[in-house]
């Protein structure tokens, strides 16, 4: 999933 | 993870620690917009929604924290020690500020779904989330010393992220646009801040305005 992965940051 | 993220993360983690602390040791939080610490709350309670997607043990425990972190700061303001809290000169709109976040959100973002638009609503909303803080500091046209160490902390924190992101889109070929294009707002917002920071607070004198 591109949006899981996207939102690796804090 | 790389040392602009690691840095700007440990940066936005002492400006948390650094509000809070002034304000339990001061018993006081005389300068410190409620309105601003609201609008935080409201941007990490919409954006770590997401905390059932597993990432790292450090994000998990980072999202926690700065969750819990907010939700005291606005009981301290708001309960605790009410009675310090300066509402006075805390009369920034924010309304003016949460509406068009979130109608931007919901016309911008990655996918429309109610976790990804929360997600967006959080970034816009962090990006403009200050303006009560430095509208109070315009308004009183001072801020006490510990007051702009913590700003300072929370402005380089998005600074930090700007560098993370270039050095992320050249070594992993990843990047947001919506996160970059928000941090940039919100490093910009700052600018005029950092300004009198570097130029008075750090040779010793109080932030104060000129009249």
């Amino acid at each position: 999933n591109f949006l899981i992965d996207l939102h690796d940051e804090l | 993870m790389n040392i602009f993220r690691l840095v700007g993360d440990l940066s936005h983690l002492l400006a948390i620690i650094i509000l809070l602390l002034k304000i339990w040791k001061t018993r006081s939080c005389a300068g410190i917009s409620g309105k601003s610490q609201i609008l935080f709350a409201i941007v990490y309670t919409s954006r770590y929604l997401d905390l059932p997607n597993f990432v790292s043990m450090y994000n998990t425990l980072m999202k926690i924290v700065f969750i819990a972190a907010s939700y005291a700061t606005v009981y301290l303001i708001y309960m605790k020690f009410k009675a310090t809290y300066d509402h006075n000169h805390d009369t920034f709109r924010v309304e003016f500020l949460v509406l068009p976040s979130f109608v931007l959100a919901l016309l911008i973002n990655h996918d429309f779904t109610v976790l990804e638009v929360l997600w967006t609503f959080s970034i816009y909303m962090e990006s403009v989330a200050i303006l009560p803080q430095l509208f109070m500091v315009s308004k009183t046209g001072e801020a006490e010393s510990i007051t702009s160490h913590y700003l300072f902390a929370l402005g380089s924190y998005r600074a930090l992220y700007i560098l993370n992101w270039i050095y992320r889109y050249t070594t992993e070929d990843h990047y947001d646009l919506i996160a970059i294009v928000a941090g940039i707002v919100q490093t910009v917002l700052y600018c005029d801040f950092f300004y009198l920071y570097i130029t008075k607070v750090l040779k010793g004198k109080k932030l104060q305005l000129p009249a």
